[in-house]
């Protein structure tokens, strides 16, 4: 499974319609400081299924949405979608019968987050199974962000531990 | 669960060590579990011993020196259980030239070893120049991000000229 | 010892304020005891607005804005209290080029309006260039640190070629 | 009261002797990582009376003498000189008989630390009140190490409330 692209609307900073494309090898992303970088990770690891808000730097799910500007009025829903190429077939039973996966996740105030995948509703936990058998998930070591290495650094020997079992 | 997290701990002790020479040019390192008899009750501890120093445990080492040792368990952790993206948001920001070029190179390597699509959130000029391919975030319109495709030949000249 | 809290507060409040603004050329902030009646006992949270932006509490504001908010408060600190010297290490490394920038003009006028010593270290080449003089620590010989001074327009002629 | 210089001898990787001048105005240290810039920042607190060892990323003082390389064997003590310039005349009444200062702290292994003030033996106290006078000392807010700045961020309100009363 590949992921090749991810579309966010209303997320953070990102209010009007953003297309990140993932190629192949290394894709950097550059800006200033407080330009919304590390937004498009949170925007990565919410659409894989993260239910905990301090992950996201928030202390509740509706802080993703954007919450408007000096200029703008504050939105109602965040969108975020997520394009994987399936073409290996290797996503579990239900979901495998194309090539192409759309995951997309939205949330609304006062209602919650929906799943869908390829227009089916689905539940959370099918989401995060779906990302949980190609081993990267909301919670996988292999989505570093900002400050991790400094906590991984800090933390007592107890803590590194656990975080070699989710790594297991 | 315990002979799982064994043979984790195996297979990413092997990964972070080989990692740790590759990223120091020499030296070597280790994982220890300790504090407990109990795997699932221990502590890891991670000793170091970059090129020509005596060996410590990673509080004693430099800011740098513990970054870049985070980074070869990090990607220990990453080759034990390969996932289809890894993303790495300002990881090289205590580093020096050198050992960005060594993490770039690294980089380079593990994008050809596996098919991993790494995305790499920066501000050192040096790791800009090695990616593949780059995006700029603005926030032209104060508040509100808006996603640039930067040319990379563009960014280099406009990075001399700077 | 609570009326010497309090009046360090409002010192350091103004002053926090004042740096902040320069800092991010605009926007306001202001710092808030919490969570207690008795100052004593209560929190001190950091709440800013970065020019354009709403006004939040300090975890919402990105890692540089983060770092650039306790870089006003540190100063602010310091101006409410001024020590003979101060030493600053590697506090720039999250910072993009113009918040670099600002950092070392605000470097230069705090030396120039009071007569403190200012060490910073640091791996940013705008910041080495801001500086007064310069000086190198080499391992050229593993595990034993060497002090030279660095001649600043040779180091500047070096980083060019680079 | 100035700081002029600093000169170390054994302490940490600082083996031979070295002198560090603090001019007027802004003073850079430049190096690649782990040459030993964070170390002088150290071994200037440590002159200041210093008795922590965590604030000295040791776990005990003696860890500050130099540890010995792959070539050279460990040495049994450090030292480490810090000459102030009192030509104003600041300091308490028993030092302040001289336009200079010269601090002194010097730890033997198995011995302990010894603080000189202008070659008179001295308390750690007499050291620490020194200081504390012109408003600096080894915890002062105006020396900010490697990492403080992360640690300010994530430190809870009440931990941060705790540092301004450092600084009152
Ligand atoms: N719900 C929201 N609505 C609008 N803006 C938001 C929302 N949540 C966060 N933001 C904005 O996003 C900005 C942070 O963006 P982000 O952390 O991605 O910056 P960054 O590019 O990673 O910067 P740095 O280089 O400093 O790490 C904040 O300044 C904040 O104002
Ligand atoms: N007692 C000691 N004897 C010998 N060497 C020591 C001793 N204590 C620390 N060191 C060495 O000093 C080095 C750390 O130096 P320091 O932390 O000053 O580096 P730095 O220049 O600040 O690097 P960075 O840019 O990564 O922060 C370590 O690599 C360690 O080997
Ligand atoms: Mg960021
Ligand atoms: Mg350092």
């Amino acid at each position: 499974m590949h992921f090749k692209k991810l579309k966010l609307t209303g997320f953070k900073s990102f209010v009007e319609l953003t297309e990140f494309e993932i190629g192949k090898g290394l894709t950097g992303i550059v800006g200033p400081n407080g330009c919304g970088k590390s937004n498009i990770m949170e925007a990565l690891r919410w659409a894989m299924g993260e239910n905990s808000p301090k992950r996201m730097r928030s202390s509740g799910m509706e802080d993703v949405i954007f919450a408007g500007t000096e200029m703008r009025p504050p939105r109602n829903s965040a969108e975020v979608t997520l394009f994987l190429d399936n073409s290996e077939r290797t996503a579990p039973a239900e979901l495998n019968d194309s090539d192409e996966l759309e995951v997309v996740r939205k949330i609304e105030r006062d209602v919650g987050s929906t799943y869908k995948v390829n227009g089916k509703v689905v539940r959370m936990r099918d989401v995060q199974l779906l990302f949980a058998d190609s081993s990267v998930g909301s919670h996988s070591p292999a989505l570093v962000s900002q400050g991790r290495v400094a906590d991984m650094i800090n933390a007592k020997p107890t803590q590194r531990r656990m975080v070699l079992e989710e790594a297991a | 669960a315990r002979t799982r997290l064994l043979s984790a701990f195996d297979t990413v002790n092997t990964h972070f060590q080989k990692l740790f020479t590759r990223l120091f040019n020499g030296g070597s390192a280790y994982l220890k579990l300790i504090e407990a008899d109990d795997p699932l009750e221990s502590g890891l501890e991670i000793y170091a011993q970059p090129p020509g120093k005596k060996l410590s445990v990673l509080s004693l080492l430099s800011g740098g020196e513990q970054t870049l040792t985070s980074i070869a368990l990090i990607f220990g952790m990453f080759l034990t259980n390969p996932a289809p993206i890894c993303v790495l948001d300002e990881v090289d920001a205590p580093l020096d030239e050198s050992n960005v070029d060594r993490y770039c190179t690294l980089l380079e390597d593990l994008a050809k070893e596996t098919s991993t699509r790494f995305v790499v959130i920066t501000h050192h000029r040096m790791t800009m120049a090695r990616m593949d391919r780059l995006y700029g975030v603005t926030m032209s319109e104060k508040g509100v991000s808006q996603l640039v495709s930067v040319d990379l030949k563009q960014h280099e000249l406009q990075l001399e000229a700077a």
